[in-house]
């Protein structure tokens, strides 16, 4: 998806930092 | 300095009754152990104290105890419930319950709100969206050209900011969520529903004689 077409928290939403699922991860 | 340490070195469900917090939160009494078994390894990957700190949080997010990032930043803060700038067993639990795959929508479109309110103000304002876009930016190596951020920006916010004052406030928020549901993704995280499993050994230090569903 180009970047310009998606919302601006569409695409902050895609941000490692934002993902909790690692903290599940050993 | 004597070779003991007097402080608490770790706390456990007990000091947090585990079945209070199941009964506040979507989690059950097991689940709440269970999170207890993973709260011990974060807050113990540096400095074995008992409590989080950004340091143990960030490297349990990015396996990399160095990398800053503001939206993890901006996670353990609300976390910290408290504000004691370190987040203890009841702050992980009840904040982990938000992102519940039961946990109610209202209180997950609340914390994205808060998530983004970066300065706390009460709204999301342009130059916010601006400075988290950049940050995203930088940590996936995208350039765009700046005018290329503005016309982002401005799209977003002629779908988002109704009143056009510049800043989203929360009505505009659930409204701008509801439209676009997958914004939401991140605020829930199925592994919730199978903590006992990922974390079995919760069984050998639980004090619940029988599994309280």
């Amino acid at each position: 998806v180009e970047p310009v077409t998606m919302n601006a928290f569409e695409l902050i939403s895609t941000s490692q930092g934002l993902n909790l699922r690692s903290l599940f991860e050993k | 300095m004597g070779c003991f340490n007097s402080k608490p070195t770790r706390q456990s469900p007990g000091q947090v009754d585990p079945v209070v917090l199941a009964s506040q939160t979507a989690f059950t009494v097991s689940e709440v152990e269970a999170l207890f078994e993973l709260f011990k390894s974060i807050s113990s990957s540096v400095v074995d104290d008992g409590l989080i700190s950004k340091e143990e949080f960030q490297l349990a997010i990015f396996k990399n105890r160095k990398k800053e990032n503001i939206f993890a930043n901006r996670i353990f803060d609300l976390f910290d419930v408290k504000r004691k700038g370190v987040i203890d067993f009841d702050d992980f639990v009840r904040s982990l319950n938000v992102f519940h795959p039961n946990a109610p929508l209202e209180d997950k479109i609340d914390f994205s709100f808060r998530l983004y309110d970066l300065d706390s103000t009460g709204f999301i304002e342009r130059q916010e969206v601006k400075q988290m876009l950049i940050a995203l930016l930088c940590e996936s190596e995208m350039k765009l050209a700046d005018e290329v951020i503005e016309t982002i920006i401005d799209k977003t916010f002629m779908d988002a900011d109704l009143n056009k004052d510049e800043k989203i406030d929360i009505v505009e928020w659930q409204n701008f969520v509801s439209k676009n549901p997958s914004l939401l993704k991140i605020m829930t995280l199925p592994y919730l529903r199978d903590i006992t499993t990922s974390f079995p050994s919760f069984v050998f230090n639980s004090n619940v004689d029988e599994i309280a569903a």
